[in-house]
């Protein structure tokens, strides 16, 4: 049975860090 | 590596995980069914990761998309409000604080996943991740 790490279930909405 | 479902997954476009009865590890280890997920869980996991960040995502606007079966999902996201758009498939599910898995099209989520979801709407304020070191 395959195991999923609980961060691939939320999206990674980084804001773009413009400078 | 991009989480691609295979093709005779009956989740079609979404990633394998979303199933109901995934099995999700936490960052303490403990193993729990995805459909058994609450907002404690994300954020102690994100305490325990050290590198990752909760931040709160609000949904702002939900628009169609050109791709059939996609929407454009605006979110403000985290303090600094930075204004986010994700294209998505109407099934793909959001964590919303304290409510739970929701979906543009939560009909279609429980069809395809048989994971259970309230309606996404303008307002929820979904889980979202950052990095913890932006310095």
């Amino acid at each position: 049975v395959p195991v999923f790490p609980w961060h691939s279930l939320v999206p990674f909405l980084a804001p773009t860090q413009s400078d | 590596t991009s989480p691609h479902s295979s093709p005779s997954s009956p989740s079609a476009g979404l990633p394998p995980f979303f199933m109901k009865g995934s099995i999700i590890q936490l960052a303490d280890g403990e193993l729990k069914r995805v459909e058994d997920l609450r907002t404690e869980d994300f954020v102690q996991s994100a305490e325990v990761s050290g590198e990752l960040k909760i931040d709160s995502s609000t949904v702002e606007r939900i628009e169609c998309s050109r791709t059939p079966n996609a929407v454009i999902i605006q979110f403000s996201v985290g303090e600094n409000k930075a204004q986010v758009c994700v294209e998505v498939l109407v099934e793909y599910p959001f964590f919303v604080f304290g409510q739970g898995w929701s979906s543009c099209c939560p009909d279609r989520t429980t069809q395809l996943l048989a994971l259970s979801c309230a309606k996404l709407s303008v307002g929820d304020v979904c889980i979202s991740l950052t990095l913890k070191s932006l310095k």
